[in-house]
Parts: structure tokens; C-alpha cells; sequence
């Protein structure tokens, strides 16, 4: 079965609030993410990884017009689930390899970390699915990470032609 | 347009590798995901969060099976990528809400977060997308939170009788 990356996507309109370190107990992301829906925030993708035990740092994006109404809803709540940290990020952009069998092939994975690397371009954040990688950048590279992401995965070829598949 | 959860799914044969605290500059990604393909090593999910300008959690998890040949790749490149700390995880179990729209719903996340907070089961990681949300709990709670998102979602009814749709 070939990786096929069918397409490349990048998001500009998003921001990303960053909390480091909340309390790792049942019931925080709950209060975190009520609390959102509450103040009518619709969240795109939650990423939360654990940092030890006691800690774990939840990240998250969202349109950029809901983007005040996220800070104020997490600036009210970041105490209540024993936050050290938040900082919040609108220079970001998104972009995504798209395709079908994604999460089984680490080469796809890895030929988007390497080619973002060769063009010196940092990726802030990770998420995987099924059919998707995305990584945040910095929305001053944005543009040149998804050129960088095409020719990786050589999408201006059609598929017979493409190398990697 | 309305939520639809159409089934949830539990998978216990995974490990977690978590690096706490990578050096967040361009090609630290690529490095770490080609030692590990290099291993032949086939990642699952693979999570990041930004933590400071200066570094970056990386997380993934892998198949049973591929843990111990994780372990080696990163034990051998966690200093070349200037991570402060790993931490292996067996003891877990993934949970995953899935259906179509899921990620514009705030409403999903929220619901199956407070569900888990309820029965007092902790989420270790999150990691979304189109089409799914998955939790990392400890494997003892694996069952409980399956049963508990399958009750939230109403999923041992038909369609036409939930009542969040
Ligand atoms: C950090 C947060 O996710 C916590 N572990 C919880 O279960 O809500
Ligand atoms: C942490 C790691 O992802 C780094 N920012 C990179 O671009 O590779």
C-alpha cells in the first residue's frame, strides 16, 4: 500500500492559546473547555500532551475572531485548574499533508519534518490523524512551508508519476 | 447541522513516548522521527505542544509491539535534540469519540470531557480531528471510559432517538 498524499492545505485565519502546566486531574479539561463553550468559543484542534504526573500542557486553536473571547474565557478559568503558564500566538498558520493511510506510513511524518527542516522552517506544534499531518508554523513562513509541502510530496505531478508512492 | 458521534472505539495495545522539553529549533522534529523510522518503528499519533519559544513537548505512541525499539531510538537521540526529560508510558488505553464534523463542534469535546471528569477518570493526552477525539487514559479506566463515552452518546440508541444530535 503506497502513501498518498493527496493535497496540501494551510489555515491562516487561526490562533493558538498555550497552557503549560495545568493541574493533571480528572476534570480540568472539562472546566477549561465548558468554560469555552460557554463564552461561545468554537475550538478547532485540542492537543494536550502530559508533562509528568502532576502536569500536562493543553494547546488549542481557534478562528482568529473568536480569539478575545478565548483569551477572556481562559484568563478567568487558568487559576482554577492550577495553570503556570498561558501565552497566546495569532502569527501562526497551519499546514497540512492530506491523504488517505496516513497514520500507519512514519514516512510521511518524517518526509514533512525533514523537508520543513532542509528550509529551515520551525514547526511549533504537531497533530496526526487518519487522514492528515498538520504542523503550526510561523505565519511568516507559512506560505513556504506549504510550497515546501507540494514539492515534498510532488503534488503538482499526477499520481502516476509521483516517486514516493 | 447536527453532532453526529457514530460509534466510540478503545485500543489498549499502544505505548506512549512523551520528551518533555525539546529544543525548539528547526530539524529537531525530523531528527527524532527519522531515528525512529530508521528503527522501523511505525508511529501512531504524534502530538506537540509549544511550551516556550525555546522548547517543545513532543509525545507519540506506538504499537505494543515497536516499544522497545522506541525506546532505543529515542534514548540514542534525546540528547542531540536537547531533551530535558522522557518518560515511557505502557499503562494506557486510547478512547476515541468518532463521526463526521467533529471538529467545528465544541459541543463534542465538551461533552465527552465533562462525561470522563464525572467518573472521576483522568485524560492524560488529547489529540483531535476531523472525524475523531481521542483520549489517553490509564489502561485501568480504559473500559469505564469506553462505556462512558458510549453513554454520552447515546450510541446503544438509534439515530433517530438521541437526544444531543
Ligand atoms: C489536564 C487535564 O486534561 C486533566 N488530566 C483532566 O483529566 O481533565
Ligand atoms: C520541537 C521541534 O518540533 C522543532 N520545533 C522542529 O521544528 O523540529
Amino acid at each position: 500500500e503506497g502513501i498518498l498524499v493527496s493535497g496540501a492545505t494551510i489555515e491562516k485565519n487561526l490562533a493558538k492559546v498555550s497552557m503549560v502546566g495545568v493541574d493533571n486531574k480528572p476534570g480540568n479539561a472539562a472546566k477549561i473547555f465548558a468554560h469555552l463553550a460557554e463564552a461561545k468559543v468554537s475550538v478547532n484542534d485540542i492537543i494536550q500532551t502530559e508533562v509528568s504526573k502532576q502536569k500536562a500542557n493543553i494547546s488549542f486553536t481557534v478562528n482568529k475572531n473568536d480569539f478575545n473571547d478565548a483569551k477572556k474565557a481562559v484568563e478567568s478559568i487558568k487559576e482554577k485548574v492550577g495553570c503556570d503558564n498561558v501565552f497566546y500566538r495569532d502569527d501562526i498558520a497551519e499546514v497540512s499533508a492530506i491523504g488517505v493511510g496516513m497514520r500507519t506510513h512514519y514516512g510521511v511524518a518524517n518526509m514533512m519534518f525533514s523537508a520543513l527542516a532542509k528550509e529551515k522552517i520551525n514547526i511549533d506544534s504537531i497533530t496526526t490523524s487518519e487522514i492528515r499531518i498538520s504542523c503550526l508554523v510561523d505565519k511568516a513562513q507559512g506560505d513556504k512551508a506549504l510550497i515546501c509541502v507540494c514539492k515534498t510530496f510532488e503534488l503538482d505531478k499526477p499520481v502516476n508519476k509521483r516517486s514516493y508512492v
